[in-house]
């Protein structure tokens, strides 16, 4: 049950181009998983790139790391190249690399296979055996990998050290971070590419799950597991762990550790509250009563999983534990106060800054403010000499602050890294006069006939 | 919700995360627009993609063949000025309204509840025990004035400018884990109004004790200009 696709590499929203291109590729209007089928059989095929729109392929003889030829952005195309180019690592043996490394383990660059000096041999180069220019290879199944002759002629032969796939790139923690490009699990099954439904139904839809790089048929930890799995083309066996090599160092890159307020998701904080919001008191997490759970401290060693500390483990929303309480299994511990994310203030304004003259030009999270005649003016704000430069100014009379038309296209407006001279901003409270309301805030609230 | 009745209240969202999970409140103020709190947020850039708020259900877990659910995803998060613990979540497409899915109204700028304004919070939290598992359930309250509300607390300000109080009751009653970011509905003239964002505090439905949220009539300009652009 394997797809055709298993042996590719996708690039989303990009397209391969080549300097010399020309006008030779044929357009196939077919399925990607048939361009993919039709590429292999082709021995000068080495990727395709898929028209989103027209829903067709161009089936190409090169690379990424081919000459002349660059990854450029485009959201109408997908690139897929075989794996065998475009891995830095090899499976099994490693006869199938196809990959470009020319030096040996050593340092000594490789003999071309076409040459029979220094070193005379019996390979000759074919389109079945890949014994392209002088990239290592792989030609007599040698158990330890590719290798090649080299340009010393007292050193005929030499192993090019290639690493393998599951050795290539190490395990840190739980392997969340793991980007590497193993796809057979630990009993040697194929991986299911994590955008296909077949043979297995699974909820990690890539695209519903960017942050996880759910890449091609690769191992990966999106639900925090003990380390990298994925779902198998066995029918028979749904999911399995990857066996990748742990490294040295365990301790999570991608999260701010603070121990009196949490940045983000909370993964890194290793703070002491062991309450949740409504103040049930947090089963330790050594623990199994009242409540069984996965996340067992040694299984999970850079999670901070220490006493009964929120935590979070899993990617939830914010800090949170397992509860003492039988009737409640897990609660977040939003009483845990957030980290500041703004950036560091310039200066200061008085009342609601309408005045404000100074250069800030940043908003609070430090994006960029956008010129504010560059700006289409969704506010119809008339034009003032005051609005100079991209400088964060009040112009509409806003309550909370100078602010700035961004040039982040998701943050149209945002207000500025400028905090009230006098402290706490006076908030002026109106009492109720005439309040008139459209069609809102209506509802039909019906009676409830209590029956016997 | 602690104690509480089922009810209806067809601007109250449901939040819900990639595996479906409900996890916060929100309150309706436009089609493609939601009220929460930052609380339930990783950042105020989070990628939301595969999140999704969910209208005119009175179930936690509605089936799939629920006529009157509606599931749209949610495509951004905007931050409310630093002092207000605010979001605006933007929806991919406009929500159907009916009988089911209705706005609320936002409050005049700067307006102050009168005290006793009857209000109502609403939300498919933790009950915890409390019964009703599993559907909508609502909470009735009484406003109380600030300078009252912060008699209640002898060692510090209870609550700010930019909060609304409501008066303690009796019995064990109020908003709980899941709640939060959901409606403080006012009726006024009729109609019901946003006055308030429910927070995350300390404790669920505390007899005896005033309840705190975000007061939405301080951010009312804010949130016009958010939807505005």
């Amino acid at each position: 049950q394997r797809s055709p696709l298993n042996d590719y590499q996708r690039s989303k929203a990009t397209e391969l181009v080549h300097l010399y291109e020309g006008d030779v590729k044929e357009e196939i209007k077919e399925d990607v998983h048939i361009c993919a089928k039709k590429c292999s059989e082709l021995l000068d095929c080495r990727s395709f790139d898929y028209n989103l729109r027209s829903r067709s392929c161009r089936l190409l003889p090169w690379t990424q790391a081919s000459a002349h030829v660059t990854l450029q952005k485009n959201i109408n195309y997908d690139v897929y190249q075989k794996k065998d180019y475009v891995r830095d690592c090899i499976m099994g043996d490693g006869v199938s690399y196809r990959g470009t490394v020319s030096r040996t383990r050593l340092g000594k660059t490789c003999q071309h296979w076409r040459l029979k000096f220094p070193h005379d041999h019996k390979y000759s180069p074919s389109n079945q055996n890949g014994l392209n220019e002088n990239y290592c290879r792989n030609p007599d199944r040698d158990p330890a990998g590719p290798w090649c002759y080299t340009t010393d002629k007292n050193v005929r032969h030499q192993m090019c050290g290639i690493k393998k796939c599951e050795e290539a790139i190490c395990l840190t923690c739980n392997g969340e971070d793991y980007r590497g490009s193993l796809d057979r699990t630990e009993t040697g099954r194929e991986c299911q590419r994590w955008d296909l439904q077949s043979p297995h139904r699974h909820p990690y839809n890539p695209e519903k799950y960017p942050d996880k790089h759910l890449d091609d048929n690769y191992c990966r930890n999106p639900d925090s597991s003990e380390r990298p799995w994925c779902y198998t083309t066995d029918p028979g066996t749904e999911r399995e762990y990857c066996s990748i090599a742990k490294c040295n160092k365990q301790r999570l890159h991608s999260v701010t550790v603070s121990s009196s307020c949490f940045s983000g998701k909370g993964e890194g904080y290793r703070g002491k509250a062991v309450l949740t919001t409504s103040g049930i008191p947090c089963q330790r997490w050594d623990s199994q009563t009242p409540h069984k759970h996965r996340f067992q401290p040694d299984k999970y060693p850079c999670k901070g999983l220490e006493e009964n500390y929120c935590r979070n483990p899993d990617g939830s929303e914010a800090p949170w534990c397992f509860t003492t309480d039988p009737k409640m299994r897990m609660a977040y511990c939003f009483q845990i106060r957030r980290c500041p994310d703004d950036v560091l203030d310039v200066g200061c304004f008085y009342g609601n800054g309408e005045t404000y003259t100074g250069t800030a030009n940043r908003t609070r999270k430090g994006i960029p403010c956008r010129h504010w005649s560059e700006t289409s003016n969704e506010l119809q704000i008339p034009s003032a000499d005051s609005l100079q430069e991209n400088y964060c100014r009040n112009p509409d009379g806003d309550s909370h602050g100078p602010w700035c038309y961004t040039k982040d296209p998701n943050t149209p407006f945002d207000y500025c890294a400028i905090k009230p001279c006098d402290g706490e901003s006076a908030v002026s409270l109106k009492e109720a006069e005439n309040i008139a309301f459209d069609s809102c805030g209506k509802r039909t609230d019906r009676e409830v006939k209590k029956g016997r | 919700m602690v104690g509480g009745v089922p009810g209806n209240s067809p601007w109250t969202v449901s939040l819900r995360n990639r595996q479906g999970e409900h996890f916060c409140g929100g309150s309706l103020v436009k089609e493609d627009w939601v009220i929460s709190t930052r609380q339930c947020f990783s950042s105020c850039d989070a990628d939301l993609s595969g999140y999704r708020a969910m209208v005119g259900t009175l179930f936690t877990n509605p089936g799939p063949n629920d006529p009157d659910m509606q599931s749209v995803p949610i495509s951004g998060i905007r931050c409310g000025p630093s002092d207000s613990g605010l979001v605006m979540l933007k929806l991919e497409r406009p929500v159907t309204l009916n009988s089911r899915v209705a706005l609320i109204c936002l409050p005049p700028e700067r307006y102050i509840v009168p005290p006793e304004t009857k209000c109502e919070i609403a939300g498919w939290g933790d009950t915890q025990g409390t019964g009703h598992e599993g559907v909508l359930k609502v909470a009735h309250f009484y406003v109380m004035s600030n300078d009252e509300c912060n008699t209640y607390s002898k060692s510090r300000k209870l609550v700010l400018d930019n909060e609304i109080c409501t008066r303690p009751m009796p019995v064990e009653l109020g908003a709980c884990e899941g709640d939060y970011g959901g409606p403080l509905a006012c009726l006024t003239h009729d109609c019901w109004v946003l006055e308030g964002v429910i927070i995350p505090t300390r404790g669920c439905g505390k007899k005896n004790a005033p309840a705190v949220f975000t007061r939405v009539s301080i951010y009312v300009d804010w949130i016009s200009k958010v939807m505005k652009m």
